[in-house]
């Protein structure tokens, strides 16, 4: 994340980092179940692909943490599976259940084709890069607020579709950046945190006084609960 | 400190059968690496299946190239056969080959070892020295490798023009595809197991990376190396590079599909000219060692397109990337160059969600094909046949539970559960209808301890 700040304790505890074989992390993730994460189809190679030595990793703030990180959970991703087509999320399986405790936390979903009225406070996490904004090896966090299509419209000539979610453009350089995509774009709503967004790969990081743009998930809400129930 | 399963060739989750006897196995208790001794001891052993269940191994004189044998599934064992009989290729001048190839290089039919017509011969069958039916031989260890007497009375003897490993397949680029079975590094010390942490420890596990078919000990290029390599035997050698033939430019075959606009899969055949990374910073340039030293010289990986600064994915990373201009960022992956869709052709088009669409297609969007309807025989599928408007027919695509997403099916892949069909709408794009929603209620999600925060110090 270009700007923002160092997540504290306790924040954010349903972002996940997706790490490959080397344990490098590669991209963010959303937990939405205790062994579902919800990523972007960018990060992956194809929709059947063998995921083998692939993990999820949540729980701790740290994007390398030690072997003895008390509160770091790491487990293997055993399914990949694609969403619609339009849509660019894909569904990730856990080879087992996370254990969930003040760490790690499922997000919320939002109710089907729901718009999230404009204005609402959201955040975007991750581990991706600061591009010198520092805290390069912690998770970061960045205060956005939901901006309607319709004006999105307008800076984005056009482009913005109904599965599209933005937010207001800042002042300043903010925003996610390579490594935070599959992230989540979540905004709090009746006391609870929505994952209302997916982070997704856009020309430049953080640019200022431009609409930054999501996947809108509750358009996707109705294939989410069918994947977490067929399989 | 070698290992004695060195000699033999692993195949997993499978075990030989002999149709004609019982199910019963006389099975010794032994650890894996005692089993290969002991077939290594005796002449007349071919193989052996290991139960990782019982730790206790069978030994067979036989392998799954022997006549009335059957490899069969089984996920408690790994079977463990003698290389010499089923590799395809020789080592050396290939005295100890032990395959089945029975015709010479011109094409004659080889004479059984045993008779001594058309041609008499001082060489007769015994239990150790492999002459078995009329199999290519090298009894005298010609070093034009394995022969055998002919079933032309005109033709005494002839090679068999049994290739040497190191030529039977050839090396393909940078040899990240290579599947031969050179064994031995090109100092001639030989490979350790990648299934094995000793003498060297490695990070190279083959069930951790199943695409790179770490098989056995045989050199293997899974870290995009200048060309196949592997951990030696030798305590004091970690690895080597391998020796193998160079596939001539014939023979060169591209197993990646270049795009220009758009990258697949991992990008490995991506050849556009997108040379900066995803925010904009702009790459290095491959031949260039500023601002970061690297070994993705263009020369010395010559299929990989790695041109001016653009980005590449010459190591099978997830996708394109490129070394970056910022000494402070080493690399960075090009996700704005968009993936290229999969999808297949599509054939029909539906409106609205498709929920009246009652057409036959059957295809995946990825192309698989779709399963039988009724072959879901459970709540599921009562339930779906109760909320379908139109009838649930054989594989057809269908959408009774009205997604919003399309029709769909069950498919015949086991990975995909179900997946949307190749039908597209028939209006274009399809309207979404966003809406407020009047009331929203979440039970346990999406809570967090802020409190949490304030303890952090």
């Amino acid at each position: 994340i270009v700007g923002g700040v160092a997540a504290q304790p306790g924040n954010s505890p349903w972002t996940v980092s997706l790490r490959n074989r080397e344990g490098k992390h590669f991209c963010g993730g959303s937990l939405v179940k205790d062994n579902w994460v919800i990523s972007t189809r960018q990060c992956f190679t194809s929709c059947d692909a063998d995921l083998t030595g692939y993990e999820a990793m949540m729980g701790s703030l740290f994007k390398n943490p030690g072997p003895n990180d008390p509160d770091a959970q790491s487990v293997p991703i055993s399914r990949i599976v694609c969403g619609p087509s339009d849509s660019g999320l894909v569904m990730l399986k856990l080879e087992k259940s996370v254990t969930l405790n003040s760490r790690v936390a499922v997000i919320c979903l939002p109710p089907e084709r729901y718009i999230v009225p404009d204005g609402t406070e959201c955040e975007i996490t991750g581990w991706g890069d600061t591009k010198g904004t520092g805290y390069p090896d912690v998770m970061k966090v960045a205060k956005f607020y939901v901006l309607n299509n319709g004006e999105c419209n307008v800076y984005h000539k056009g482009k913005v579709k109904d599965n599209d979610i933005c937010t207001r453009p800042m002042t300043v350089e903010i925003g996610a950046c390579e490594g935070d995509y599959g992230g989540p774009l979540s905004c709090l709503t009746l006391d609870c945190w929505v994952l209302e967004g997916v982070i997704i790969p856009a020309r430049g990081c953080g640019k200022r006084n431009q609409p930054a743009i999501f996947t809108r998930v509750s358009v996707y809400v109705d294939w989410i609960n069918k994947v977490m129930k067929m399989n | 400190h070698r290992s004695p399963l060195n000699d033999y060739q692993r195949s997993k989750g499978v075990e030989l059968v002999q149709p004609s006897q019982g199910a019963e196995k006389q099975e010794v208790d032994a650890e894996v690496h005692i089993c290969a001794k002991r077939c290594s001891s005796l002449g007349d052993c071919r193989s052996f299946d290991y139960n990782w269940k019982t730790l206790s191994c069978r030994l067979l004189p036989w392998t799954q190239k022997s006549e009335h044998i059957v490899l069969q599934r089984n996920v408690n064992y790994d079977l463990y056969e003698k290389k010499d009989y089923v590799r395809e290729c020789i080592i050396g001048n290939g005295d100890t080959y032990r395959g089945a190839v029975s015709k010479t290089e011109k094409g004659k039919t080889c004479q059984q070892w045993r008779m001594k017509f058309p041609h008499d011969h001082k060489y007769s069958p015994t239990p150790g020295n492999g002459l078995d039916e009329n199999y290519c031989r090298n009894p005298d260890s010609d070093p034009k490798g394995p022969w055998c007497y002919t079933t032309d009375k005109n033709t005494r003897h002839e090679q068999c023009g049994i290739k040497k490993c190191k030529d039977a397949v050839c090396l393909n680029c940078n040899g990240e595809d290579y599947r031969g079975f050179v064994d031995r590094t090109e100092s001639g010390k030989e490979c350790q197991r990648w299934d094995l942490q000793s003498p060297h420890s490695h990070p190279y596990k083959p069930e951790r990376y199943p695409d790179k078919s770490l098989d056995d000990n045989y050199c293997r290029n899974p870290d995009s190396s200048e060309r196949p390599w592997c951990y030696t035997t030798d305590p004091n050698v970690h690895r080597e590079y391998c020796q193998i033939t160079k596939c001539t430019e014939k023979q060169r075959q591209r197993n990646v599909e270049v795009t220009g606009s758009c990258f697949k899969e991992r990008g490995e055949g991506y050849r556009g000219k997108a040379n900066t990374t995803t925010s904009g910073i702009p790459c290095q340039r491959w031949d260039s060692q500023s601002p970061h030293q690297h070994r993705f010289l263009p020369d010395k990986y010559p299929c990989k397109g790695l041109d001016e600064n653009y980005c590449r994915n010459p190591d099978g990373s997830e996708a394109p990337w490129c070394f970056t201009t910022q000494p402070g960022m080493r690399v960075a992956y090009c996700f704005q160059i968009k993936r290229c869709p999969d999808d297949v052709e599509q054939t029909d088009c539906y409106y609205g969600n498709g929920e009246l669409y009652n057409g036959k297609v059957s295809k995946t969007r990825k192309g698989i094909t779709c399963r039988n309807w009724d072959e879901r025989m459970d709540q599921l599928q009562v339930s779906l046949e109760q909320s379908s408007l139109v009838p649930l027919e054989n594989n057809y695509c269908r959408n009774p539970d009205r997604d919003s997403h399309g029709p769909w099916c069950f498919t015949m892949d086991q990975n995909t559960q179900f997946d949307y069909c190749a039908i597209k709408p028939c209006d274009g794009e399809k309207l979404l209808t966003l809406e407020e929603a009047e009331k929203i209620e979440f039970d346990s999600c999406g809570k967090r301890n802020d409190r949490l925060s304030k303890l952090g110090r």
